[in-house]
């Protein structure tokens, strides 16, 4: 049965694609079939996995119109995991579902059709706290929180915390928060661990681990189209998501 | 006469705020009048600046929605520039703008009231093409595109530009980007002056100097209230802004 994830911080550039492509990949290394979910009008994980979104005539965004099932549109990757992939048609979505009964639950009707056929499934969710990441939550078993450890990441979480609570109460009962990633962790200062207990004593968040450490061999993954597993197979970088996909799947068994 | 400028990239966490808030500084370091607008939901330019949006109870979003004017929302900072703050009231501006005339318009004709006042006016924009950035667009005399020299930012100064196009063409003939500032720039490997120069000819954008370069110096100074130009003032990271503001200067003189 799968488990699906909802990547998910409304701060820009906390590595919420990056967990997503690595992690998927990560699994995918250890025999799990995964399915990724790009809802992010700027597509940025389907460009770090190889595909151009200006070459796709179908994307997700056909499928939370009803215009297509998932299993249309899915795609492999070369890295591993299938993909559900986004492009710039996506910032239409919010309009076009505006108005529309049951909009927030779009994502998870279309994802139940296909969801046998994977072990995870992955969400990667935009910068914002939209339709399109409120159909992540609904649509999701569990929220990861990927966590930039500074003092701008701080106020989000309250932020993010009060949506997840509202779609426990209208639209999904059994969400709950698998916990913070520490991402782009820089373990020279202080800095980095004092902000990240903070958020975790406030807000009462499992953490984690390890903690993803910032190297710029992760800046480089997305020109080959894979992702670090691939590019830098034998860094920390990797290995440190390695060693999550273990962490989480040792947690589940 | 005010110089009116949009801060902008749809791209998540490439110091647009940062920028935002310590360019505001140096240039009220060099004797000039500043307001900085804060048009992010997260409202992460006014929790930078010292003040917390939960104890705001007036924001640009009553001014928006023309229920209040400028010249009663706008507020000192301890830093010099005034704001115009945000909350997460902000985050149903877009809907409440949806269907209202002229939509894109509004930000421009709230802040005509008090351009006189003000040499410099700098827009802080969310990481989204949507309305808030639209409008700011349509505010704006030019636009400066903060970018961290990595393969993911490539791909969204296209999209950017593409709506950069539109805005000359529907709602303001005038406005011109002013270029791209490498932010969070790590002259450490070439990875950075590759795609720097890969986007700078691509689009044949200008590229505004000095590169901010990447230093933990700055995730500290939002902790404090204050920008980095009174957290760390003889850092490199102030010098750059502060090289930046004259550069600024000069070319307009
Ligand atoms: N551990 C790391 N070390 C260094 N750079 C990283 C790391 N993880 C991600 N990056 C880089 O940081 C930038 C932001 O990452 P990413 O795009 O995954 O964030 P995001 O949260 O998905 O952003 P957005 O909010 O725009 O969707 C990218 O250029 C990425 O390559
Ligand atoms: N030159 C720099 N060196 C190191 N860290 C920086 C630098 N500039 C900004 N930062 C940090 O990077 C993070 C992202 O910066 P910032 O919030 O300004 O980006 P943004 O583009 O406004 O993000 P968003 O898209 O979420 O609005 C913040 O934690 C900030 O303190
Ligand atoms: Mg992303
Ligand atoms: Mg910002």
């Amino acid at each position: 049965v799968s488990l699906t994830v909802a990547v998910t911080n409304q701060k820009g550039g906390v590595a919420k694609t990056t967990s997503v492509a690595s992690l998927g990949a990560a699994l995918v290394e250890l025999g799990r079939r995964v399915l990724l979910v790009d809802l992010d009008p700027q597509a940025c994980l389907t460009f770090s996995l190889g595909i151009d979104p200006e070459d796709l005539d179908v994307s997700v965004h056909q499928v939370l119109l009803g215009q297509k099932s998932a299993a249309d549109v899915i795609m492999s990757t070369d890295d591993g995991p299938d993909l559900l992939p986004a492009t710039i048609e996506l910032a239409g979505a919010e309009a076009a579902l505006l108005t529309r009964t049951g909009r927030e639950h779009v994502l998870r009707t279309a994802l139940e059709d296909v969801s046998e056929e994977y072990d995870w499934i992955l969400l990667d969710c935009p910068p914002s706290l939209g339709v399109l990441t409120v159909n992540a939550l609904s649509a999701a078993d569990e929220v990861m929180i990927p966590l930039q450890c500074e003092t701008l990441s701080h106020r989000g979480v309250g932020q993010l915390l009060d949506t997840v609570h509202d779609v426990r109460r209208f639209t999904n009962r059994g969400l709950s928060v698998m916990g913070v990633l520490p991402t782009l962790f820089d373990g020279r200062t202080k800095h980095a661990r004092t902000v990240l207990e903070a958020i975790s004593e406030t807000y009462e968040l499992p953490v984690l681990e390890p903690p993803i450490p910032k190297t710029i061999k992760f800046a480089e993954a997305p020109a080959v189209g894979r992702s670090i597993l691939s590019t830098a197979r034998s860094h920390r970088g990797a290995g440190a998501y390695r060693q999550l996909a273990a962490n989480l799947l040792e947690a589940r068994s």
